[in-house]
């Protein structure tokens, strides 16, 4: 485990995972603030395969770039089609004007060109989040240049998850990754699972729709 | 910020993972409080791919949906307590969990005003079973809805309302106000049950059958440290 996650935390870290078929994930480092220099900054989620997918955004009236691109790309799509999840921790992107959402609608787009998806006349593919200080544009070509590395880098194993997970953080002290199996009623023969990841530390008080 | 990613292989209707993840949120992570701050990037997201095969969820009223939805509530809890738990500072995870109310927005409302009361948590932090604080917090939940006087709020009633700790030992509850009245607290007990960790502070309003519960942790001195030192 990593000697920089306090002993007292350790224990929230899971060591294997049972993970959903058909998702790949990873962790690259960008830099996306300058004092970063090896840990993973931008975590990028796909499916092998077009998905349903849905998501809850802040009600804060101020709405980063990447809550807006992402809402209405759901909304565009009805929640299908979706391929991805493409995150940058370091620079929220909000309150960054004009320029702000059109780095967010680059980040997808960039994340939508790894995948060979006809074009079916709704737009992107992928849900983009940011997070990290607000008020800053973000240093954009670092990041496009980064998303073909960070396909590349895509897998399944656990560790590539919990790479993945790390790459969210800011303030946070350990990566939180979460794996469980489940069954349903109507195909009791058939194991499902769920991952999920998430991040936070400061400024919490979530109020999502 | 909170953000969230979860995926399951599961085959679900796209046009039922919306709710779905509404309902989930609204138990967890719209459940959760560190420091009363909303950010203006939370974002919680749900794929499902179906890669696992089976027969899609394509009604609410179906087994297969009760079932999904309550796995899906269950693990965004799990996961949404483990942002409380790497809460900026914190030294104890905190289950506030408001019951016997008429309703459970008003249960929530109670329940997020304990979470973010200063006053409360640095309590907290100083392992003080300061009820009078979650009394005085329980009391003025109400006020921001505008136009309604405190004298007016139904889910308080002081001369039912009553306050313990839940030990995470499993232990007897310490019960420090009954019906508006205080007991005489064991200090040396309560000292032992907040050298914990975890603490659930439990409010019973006596009046109803409704119950809403929030996570939450303690302000400490590193709280201040971090973020007069975190730079926009």
């Amino acid at each position: 485990l990593d000697s920089t996650i306090p002993a007292a935390k350790q224990k929230y870290i899971p060591t294997s995972g049972t993970y959903p078929k058909g998702f790949l994930v990873s962790g690259t480092h960008v830099g996306v603030k300058a004092t970063n220099k090896s840990t993973p900054d931008l975590a990028f989620l796909a499916s092998e395969t077009p998905c349903a997918a849905a998501a809850v955004f802040t009600k804060n009236k101020f709405q980063a770039a990447p809550v807006t691109v992402s809402r209405n790309m759901l909304k565009r799509r009805n929640n299908t089609g979706v391929r991805s999840i493409i995150v940058n921790s370091g620079c929220a992107n909000a309150v960054t004007g004009k320029g702000g959402m059109e780095d967010a609608e680059k980040m997808g787009e960039e994340a939508d060109k790894c995948f060979e998806q006809p074009q079916d006349g709704k737009g992107g593919s992928s849900i983009v989040m940011s997070t990290g200080v607000i008020g800053q544009r973000l240093p954009i070509q670092k990041i496009l240049r980064k998303i073909p590395t960070a396909y590349d880098g895509l897998g399944s194993s656990h560790d590539h998850w919990l790479t993945a997970a790390r790459a969210i953080c800011t303030t946070d002290t350990f990566p939180k990754l979460l794996s469980r199996t489940f069954t349903l009623p109507s195909s009791p023969s058939i194991t499902y699972s769920l991952a999920g990841m998430t991040k936070g530390a400061g400024m919490i008080h979530p109020n999502m729709a | 910020t909170l953000l969230g990613m979860i995926a399951t292989d599961a085959p679900i209707a796209p046009t039922l993972l919306p709710s779905l993840l509404t309902t989930a949120v609204n138990k967890s992570f719209n459940s959760i409080s560190i420091d009363g701050d909303t950010s203006t990037n939370d974002t919680v997201a749900v794929l499902a791919n179906g890669a696992a095969g089976g027969k899609e969820i394509t009604s609410e009223s179906s087994e297969d949906h009760a079932v999904f939805q309550e796995t899906l509530t269950s693990f965004a809890i799990d996961l949404a307590k483990l942002v409380v738990r790497d809460g900026e500072g914190a030294t104890k995870f905190v289950t506030i969990r408001v019951t016997e109310a008429p309703s459970e927005v008003g249960a929530r409302k109670i329940a997020s005003t304990i979470a973010r009361s200063p006053l409360v948590k640095t309590a907290l932090y100083g392992k003080d079973a300061n009820w009078g604080r979650i009394l005085c917090a329980t009391g003025y939940s109400q006020i921001s809805e505008p136009g309604q006087p405190i004298n007016e709020v139904p889910e308080i009633v002081p001369e039912k309302t009553s306050v313990s700790f839940i030990p995470a030992d499993g232990s007897a509850e310490l019960k420090l106000l009954v019906n508006g009245e205080p007991e005489s607290v064991d200090e040396v007990r309560a000292a032992e049950i907040l050298e914990h960790e975890d603490l659930e502070i439990l409010v019973r309003l006596g009046g109803g059958k409704e119950e809403a519960v929030y996570w939450t942790c303690d302000y400490s001195h590193e709280y201040i440290t971090i973020n007069g030192d975190y730079r926009t």
